[in-house]
């Protein structure tokens, strides 16, 4: 932060675009700003809102050369823009060197990119030496702005000025209820909205990530997810669409429909999964019925949908969230969780969902 | 041959003097920087700019440092304030 921490004494901040660059259209650089906002609106109760006239909290400006606060613009490279710290006036304003050329994608220097950077310093973030942060000073060309995330680095400094966003989910919350869960190389994710928790059998307190900030391709709001362990490939579930990560890499060639897998067209979302690491048989829980799916053959076994009342006695419809582990089947239903022992075909253990989370 | 070296010796100079005064707060004393530019203050926001921005750290003009200098960043400076 800077020094003295300034920082936005209130949550809702107006910006205004003072004038236009005339390397993009309006629209471009509108939706430029507008989603170099959003990632900073992501992890604080910060939001903002566009005004066309009068005073504004961030005042956003193209520029060259002097421009009016003793600190010009130098021409075509070298700096590309500034932006001062919260504050009335100029303080709290962003400044883009039109001497650049911006483009959209990277083939000039990207305002999507730098701005995101720059309205960082409009928050109150001062420069990061960690070269992996948005608020690192220096531009880096070879960034996806398509895949542009904030690092943990810059979201622990935002949330120091801030505090964290009001929507993220409080692990020991009696009503939580879970997305998706999953295995990982011997932790469990367990997925909510935009973050999950990791819980590692070795420590005691799981920690809390965005989603994002390790797979900045994945969606949030996530419907499904296993581990493939034989393969150490975590598949992921969203609406008619799945995606494949190993560790953090997400693979090439997703996401993929559902259908491709053998579904029905009537499916149109998975609710639940499981990977059966003795069988390698995946289970995916659809209402109250279910399929299993031969990963060794990459196809949907004949004689499915059955119904899960039928096969798994106790286990309620819908199923939230599944995993397997220690050879028992862990079904997830709203704020309850059930242990359910697929040899004996019974329900041993009914719990609270969040009961790994150190609750 | 040697003269275009000297100037572009000059010109690394200035652009080193300037890089350092603008973001790693180097007093604004150009004849000091002349002077002791292998030494005392110089070599040490080297150091810190090279140790922020995570090259190696050696106190010297080296041409990763140089090259990191030519690189387009953000004008807010990396210590002290910006107003």
């Amino acid at each position: 932060t800077f020094p003295g921490m300034p920082k936005w004494r209130k949550t809702h901040l107006t910006y205004r675009v003072m004038n236009y660059t005339l390397d993009l259209p309006r629209d471009a650089v509108d939706s430029a700003i507008e989603k170099a906002l959003s990632l900073w609106e992501e992890v604080t109760p910060l939001t903002f809102s566009r005004t066309d006239e009068g005073e504004a909290d961030i005042k956003i400006l193209f520029a060259v050369r002097d421009h009016g606060d003793f600190i010009p613009f130098d021409g075509p490279g070298k700096v590309l823009g500034h932006a001062y710290p919260p504050g009335p006036g100029i303080y709290g304003d962003a400044h883009f060197d039109d001497d650049e050329q911006w483009t959209r994608d990277t083939s000039g220097t990207n305002l999507f990119l730098v701005a995101a950077h720059e309205l960082g310093h409009s928050l109150g973030l001062f420069h990061s030496a960690d070269p992996r942060a948005l608020m690192y000073p220096v531009y880096n060309a070879h960034t996806d702005p398509a895949r542009l995330r904030l690092s943990q680095d810059d979201v622990a400094g935002i949330q120091s000025l801030y505090g964290d966003c009001p929507s993220t989910p409080a692990a020991c919350d009696p009503s939580l209820s879970f997305d998706a869960i999953s295995t990982l190389r011997g932790e469990i994710l367990f997925f909510k909205d935009r973050h999950f928790w990791r819980k590692s059998l070795r420590t005691l307190e799981p920690g809390f990530y965005l989603i994002s900030s390790f797979w900045p391709s994945l969606p949030s709001g996530l419907d499904a997810a296993y581990e493939d362990t034989s393969k150490d490939i975590v598949f992921v579930f969203k609406g008619n669409q799945f995606w494949a990560v190993k560790g953090t890499e997400a693979q090439a060639g997703y996401p993929k429909s559902i259908h491709t897998l053998g579904f029905p067209s009537t499916v149109r979302k998975i609710d639940a999964a499981i990977f059966d690491k003795e069988k390698k048989k995946t289970y995916f829980f659809v209402g109250d019925k279910y399929w299993r799916f031969d990963e060794r053959r990459r196809s949907m076994e004949p004689g499915f949908p059955r119904e899960i009342a039928e096969d798994f006695p106790g286990v309620d419809p819908k199923v939230d969230a599944a995993f397997e582990a220690f050879g028992f089947y862990y079904f997830f239903n709203g704020s309850s969780q059930l242990e359910f022992d697929p040899n004996a075909r019974k329900v041993t253990h009914s719990l609270k969902g969040n009961s790994w989370l150190n609750c | 041959y040697p003269v275009d070296r000297a100037a572009e010796d000059e010109d690394s100079m200035e652009l080193v003097q300037q890089y350092l005064e603008r973001y790693y707060n180097l007093a604004k004393d150009t004849k000091a920087f002349v002077r002791r530019r292998d030494g005392g203050p110089v070599v040490d926001k080297l150091r810190e700019m090279q140790k922020f921005l995570g090259l190696e750290v050696t106190g010297k003009l080296d041409s990763d440092t140089l090259d990191m200098m030519h690189k387009p960043r953000c004008g807010v400076p990396d210590v002290g304030d910006f107003a």
